[in-house]
This record gives C-alpha cells, structure tokens and sequence, in this order.
C-alpha cells in the first residue's frame, strides 16, 4: 500500500504505488511524467488554422496529457554494476530508470512508438521533469549555441518586447546538450542532459519538459509539402533515447557529465580464438 | 582515401539545415541516412587498421566490428562469437569511465580485464519494449553489463569476454526482476 522505495550505492528513488511515476530523489521532491500534446489540425488557410507540422510545433490547448494508458507495472532489477527500475506502459512504451554504481546522476532510457494515431489525431511526446521546491520564476537554462548557457524567461525576449500567441510553443528553446532550473534562494538545481538536440521548455514552476517524439497527420505549409508522419517497417517511428537526470547543487558537473555523454567511447567487438591470457 | 572522402561528403550534404531538423521531404530523409550508412561502412576499414595499429597486436590483426545497432540492443558479433574482444576508444582528454552493455544470448560469461584480472559483470533481461522494437532482428535476450572503469585519456583499452567451460564465471551476477502490479 505504500510508496514503492528503491535504493543502491548510495542513492534512492520513490515511486507513486498508484500510479507508477516517480516522486522523489533522495530526499528531494522530484516527479517525472510521459505526456503528449494533442497537434492542431488544419488547412492552413488563415493563421488560425494553421497545422502542427515538420517546422511548427502547434499544440491543440496549452495543456500536455497523461498517456492514455498510466503505467501497470514496475519491474526492479539489482546487482553490482547496476539496478533499474522499469516502468511498464504498455507494449511499445516504457521508462527505465537506472543506477550507476559510482555515478551520481540517474539515467533515464525512454522507449517510444510508434505513436498511435487511430484517433486521427497528431501527438507531440513530451518528457516532464519537476521539482516543485524549486522557485525559478519561470526562468531556465538552454545551452543552445553549444557553448554556454543561455538564460531564458517565460513570455519574454531579451532585444525585443514579444507578445506570444502561443503560449506553450512559444516558450520552447533548443538544448543540444543540457538545461537547468534553479532556486536563487536556496542554490538548489535540477539539471537534465539530453543525447540528441531536442526542444525544451519550463512551463511550470520548477519543471523541465523535453519534446522526444512526435508523429503529426498534417502538412504545416512551410515548404515540405508533407506530413510528418514516419511509417518504417509500415507502422509509425519508434524511438529510443535518454536522460540524465542531476538534483546536486554542484555547478561544473553538468558541463563535465555533458562532454562525457556527446563523446561516450566509441565501442568495437572482435571475435577471437585467443585465450584472455594469450590476448593480453 | 576515397572511404573518407566519401564519408565527409555525405556528411556535409546532411549538414543541410533540412537534415539537422528533420524538416526535409522523407525520400530525401532517406537518402540522407543511406549516404551516411555507407559512408561509415566505408570507413570501418581504415578503423580497424588504426585500431589494430594502436593495439600493437605485433603483426597479428583482429577484425574490428562497430555495432551500429547497440542502441536497439543488438550485435551480431557479440550475440554469435565466443570468446570476443570489447574495445573502448576514450575520444575525451581526462580519464572517464563508462558502462558498458553489450547484447547476448543467455548463458554465463567472464570478462578478463587488460591486466588479466576478472571483472565484476552483470546479467539483465533486455526489456520486453526493445524485443518489440519494429525491424529489430536479433537474437540477444539479454545485456551483459560491466563497468570499464579509468579508460586512458585518447586511448584503447580491450576486454576479452568468453563463455567459461565448465563452472559459470564467478564474477557475473545474473539479476532476476522482481515485478511490482500496480493498482491502475
């Protein structure tokens, strides 16, 4: 009946018993949800009907919504080099979260797709992360150049005064590598590394949400002339990818972790005959 | 090379703005990726020669194989050979250390480190949503996981990995999931 408790090496995670997300992060409060926006359909005709396409990300709403299908099992695996904890959503979706024994971030491995789009409907899958002890006023950090941080507000340009229609779209910022929410006050920090570019926002006090995967049934009339609608093997794109996920207050970790995640070691396999003694 | 010459070429074409956002046609898309799926197969030749040429293997040469599907787990060399050689290349200036998961078939392995000694390894399941993953084809029903700990800065270092005759390897753990039902 209670909350579900995982520790190793030295760090533990807590998991909602109802629903399955995760909670907390040591003692740090910090959810973690899978979300989709519903894609505006449209014909393009005037500016109101503009589609949610290739280049425009238009949600329908300002609202992102929980999967349809919350998450009916988690499965937790341990051992010395690692332990994870995998959340079931359904066939073609799931979350693992893993421990690194001697690292201090968590790792999160996202499986998704192919979105389904029986409903005609366009999805746009968004990553949460929020930590709601940390007051950032609606301020984030993007490393959008690739080189240093970039500060970004809500509703607000740094050279211009902007009026944003779009209230959730036009909040979003490329992040190549990392980005952070912190709490002046306090000094406290969640920061989130992302493997490949993806958009990244702050909607709500003390969040980060990552765009991850998207599948869209219309064109937005910017020039490809198609939908973004990938149908390998015949069905939609799946994707796999992942977070890192930090709640220290260290400032030059993230940079040093970032390097370390872009340039991973490059893996080759050779088969052999020689005996382990021989090859050394 | 003309290897290289291809590979930086198709390169820069998929530095076009289209390429980075994914905002081009999809059989443009397409050629996009075959160009640079040839351009890396084309080089894993001259790979394998710096390699073997860093490796010093003393006139001895081993067939370097780059697994271009590790992230869906799967890797023919690794699923149908035993024993094998894992090499790490550290591409960052400071020592760094890294997990590595390599796909297998089931069965119990012992992995030799570069100064003889056995390495702590792990046993996990692949997760049932990678099983499923469209176009997947592989054999590998499980990750056999280990720490590569201190990899020199812009340098190899080499693991070898093999099937232990007779006992399982002492130092390999395999986990068994526990699953926790959840009232939804």
């Amino acid at each position: 009946k209670e909350d579900i408790l995982v520790s190793a090496y030295g760090l533990s995670l807590k998991f909602d018993r109802q629903t399955g997300h995760l909670v907390q992060i040591g003692n740090e409060s910090v959810e973690q949800q899978l979300l989709f926006y519903p894609a505006m359909a449209g014909n393009n005709s005037r500016f109101e009907f503009r589609a949610s396409g290739a280049y425009i990300f238009r949600p329908n709403g300002t609202d992102a919504l929980p999967l349809e299908q919350p998450a009916t099992k988690l499965t937790t695996i341990f051992g010395p080099v690692i332990t994870e904890i995998r959340q079931h959503i359904n066939t073609n979706t799931m979350q693992i979260f893993r421990l690194h024994r001697d690292e201090s971030f968590i790792e999160l491995d996202w499986i998704l797709g192919p979105i389904p789009i029986e409903d005609g409907i366009g999805k746009e899958y968004i990553s949460r992360f929020t930590a709601p002890e940390i007051r950032n006023n609606g301020t984030f950090f993007t490393d959008s150049n690739g080189r240093e941080m970039l500060q970004r507000q809500l509703n607000h340009r740094l050279t211009y005064k902007v009026n944003v229609t779009e209230p959730t779209a036009g909040n979003f910022y490329p992040v190549n590598s990392f980005a952070y929410v912190e709490d002046k006050s306090t000094r406290s920090r969640m920061t989130v590394l992302n493997d490949r570019a993806q958009g990244v926002s702050s909607l709500l006090p003390g969040s980060l949400e990552f765009m991850i995967h998207r599948r869209l049934l219309h064109d937005d009339a910017f020039g490809v002339g198609e939908a973004l609608n990938e149908t390998a093997y015949g069905v939609g794109l799946a994707a796999r990818g992942s977070h890192w996920l930090g709640v220290e207050n260290s400032r030059s970790v993230a940079r040093f972790l970032a390097q370390r995640m872009a340039h991973s070691p490059i893996l080759t396999f050779s088969p052999t005959t020689l005996s382990a003694e021989e090859f050394r | 090379s003309n290897v290289l010459n291809q590979f930086q070429r198709s390169q820069a074409i998929a530095q076009h703005h289209d390429a980075v956002t994914g905002t081009a046609k999809q059989h443009v898309n397409n050629d996009y990726i075959v160009r640079l799926d040839q351009g890396i197969r084309g080089c894993s030749g001259v790979f394998s020669e710096s390699f073997n040429h860093l490796l010093s293997l003393n006139g001895s040469t081993l067939n370097q194989e780059y697994c271009a599907m590790l992230n869906i787990s799967q890797c023919q060399t690794t699923e149908q050979n035993s024993p094998f050689i894992v090499t790490l290349y550290n591409p960052l200036a400071f020592r760094s250390s890294h997990t590595v998961r390599i796909p297998v078939t089931d069965g119990s392995y012992a992995i030799t480190d570069h100064e003889g000694r056995l390495v702590a390894s792990q046993m996990v399941p692949i997760a049932e949503a990678v099983l499923l993953l469209p176009g997947r084809n592989s054999n590998a029903t499980n990750e056999l996981i280990f720490r590569a700990e201190d990899l020199p800065p812009l340098g190899l270092r080499s693991y070898h990995v093999k099937t232990p005759e007779g006992k399982p390897g002492k130092r390999m753990l395999r986990s068994r999931p526990k699953t926790i039902q959840l009232p939804n």
